[in-house]
Formats: C-alpha cells, structure tokens, sequence
C-alpha cells in the first residue's frame, strides 16, 4: 500500500507581491485549497489517481481566478480557446482537446477522448461532440468571460498597437 | 494554465491540465498542455507531470517527458531531474513557468523558475500546503 500524495498549480509567471492584495493573495490560496480538498477526498476514500486529479481540475477551471474554464484568457479575436489533457500512469492512456469552447470543464472533454475513443488529442467540433456524447455539461461563451481578462486582453492589443509589448511571456500566460 | 498530479494508494499515477492558453494568442495557437509528453505526462514507472509556462519552449524541449528520462536513463531523482529541466533546459532557453511533478513513492516536486507559481500539496497526513512566491 502506497501512501498517496497530490500536488496542485494554478499557474506561473510574473505574479508581482506588489501586485497582489492581501484579499487577492487569500482568494488565490482558498482556490488552492478547495482544488486539494476535492483531490484528497477522493485518494482518502481510496479512488484513483485519474479521479483524483480531474476533481481537483475542476475545481481550478470554475474559480475564476485561474486560467482555465471559468475565467480563461482571451485570443487576440477576443474569444476564449482552451485546451486540456490528462494521462493515465497505470496504463498510459492518454486524451486531449486543444482550441474548444464549450465544456464547463474541458479536463472531462479531455478524459472523454481517453475513454470514448482510440485517439489521444481531438480538435474541432469532434472533440465537442464527444464530450457532449459522454455527458459532459456545456454552458454558454458568458459563462467563461471575465472583465480582468478581457481588460487584459484590450491592454496587451494596446501595447502591440503601440510596439511596446513586451516579449515576456511570463506576463501573459496568465 | 491550471494542474494536478496524484499518486493514489495502490501506487497509480496521474496527470491532467487545462488552460486558456496567452492573453492576445494567435488563434489557433496551442501551448503545451494538450501535448502528452510537454505539458502533460504520467507513467507509473517514472513520474506524473503538469506543467505552466511559455508553451512553445516546453514543446521543444519535451519537458514533461525528459523528466521521465533522466528518472528512467539517468537514474535521477524525481527531484533533481524536475529541477534540472526547470531551473537549466527551460530557464535558460526563454521557457519562464514550472511544472509540479509526483513519482510512485508519493514523493512530490515543484519547481519555477518565474516570479511566482500558484501550488498546493497535501499528503496522506493531510498536511494542506499552499505557495505563491518562494
């Protein structure tokens, strides 16, 4: 018997103390938690691995606060592409989405390619398709946006408008 | 970009990650972590991996599954071999981010080179642990 551990990240780059208020720092760490709260509950009952990390995902993607599901980035379109994997150590079964809007949680479209098919990535309206086929719950493009991310987006178009946008990546994988 | 890896009771490993992607990407621009092998990576004989970053550098440096390699072909651990590819091959090819990686012992790694990481672990002793900054 193995005694099980979890690990969670809602991200990295130029994350900015300066920039961070006690308020924000406190929401970002209660976002961490509940992620690992959700991920124990399961391992603690004896669940699986698969199960316990796609719990804990889900967390992370319908807090708002991180870049993913609920609260993702913005195209320079101005629309929201999100992308999602997971992979199996047990058996190396893999499945991902790339480019998709839909899902609540693309994590669960990301497992229904795993467990609903012979491929590993699926894009386009085939990857929606079988995710809306396994019962994953979709929810509008509203649900997903948020004005800290749109604000975002308009200033870094701005910079890139006025040459000044800077080539550090870090600043803008959110 | 969000992520967890997990070592469960019966020794099993998993990784699974989810992103937005770059605020003003291109269209169509995919990042690391749908590509099994970059950002996402898990095999019981080596290590779990969910990574955060600049996409395009942990692609070309296939970071998740060179984490695996120095475990398996180096005899690394799993923490001097996340270490090595965060804080060496990405850090000093432009590839700002971090990566939280778990092995089949349970053991636990995270490590960025960047100004901050979002991370939390817990433990079977339930010891609830988050970090922002160093």
């Amino acid at each position: 018997m193995t005694r099980f551990s979890l690990a969670v990240h809602g991200g990295a780059g130029t994350i900015r103390r300066a920039n961070l208020t006690p308020q924000a720092e406190a929401a970002y760490h209660n976002g961490l938690k509940r992620a690992l709260q959700a991920g124990h509950a399961v391992l603690a009952d004896h669940g699986s691995a698969m199960d316990a990390v796609t719990a804990a995902v889900c967390v992370l993607e319908d807090e708002p606060l991180f870049n993913a599901g609920r609260g993702a980035v913005f195209t320079s379109d101005g629309v929201q592409e999100m992308d999602a994997a997971v992979m199996d150590g047990a058996t190396r079964m893999a499945g991902a989405v790339a480019g998709i809007l839909g899902p609540r949680n693309p994590v669960m479209a990301a497992r229904a390619v795993m467990e609903h098919t012979d491929h590993v990535m699926l894009i386009g309206p085939n990857a929606l398709k079988v995710a809306r086929d396994a019962g994953v719950p979709f929810e509008d493009a509203g649900y997903f946006f948020t004005q800290a991310r749109w604000d975002a987006l308009q200033s870094t178009l701005k910079m890139r408008r006025d040459g000044i946008e800077d080539s550090d990546p870090a600043r803008r994988h959110g | 970009t969000v992520g967890a890896v997990a070592c469960d009771m019966q020794g099993n490993l998993a990784a699974a990650t989810s992103t937005g992607g770059m605020t003003a990407k291109a269209p169509g621009r995919v990042g690391d972590t749908p590509v099994i092998g970059a950002g996402t990576y898990a095999d019981n004989a080596t290590c779990a991996v969910s990574g955060t970053g600049h996409g395009e550098v942990f692609i070309r440096f296939t970071a998740a599954a060179e984490i695996a390699a120095r475990m398996r072909h180096g005899g690394q651990s799993l923490d001097q071999a996340a270490k090595h590819v965060v804080m060496q091959d990405l850090a000093q090819n432009d590839g700002s981010g971090g990566l939280i990686a778990v092995d089949a012992q349970g053991n636990l790694s995270r490590p960025f080179n960047s100004e901050g990481m979002y991370r939390g672990t817990v433990t079977q002793d339930g010891d609830f642990q988050t970090d922002i900054f160093r």
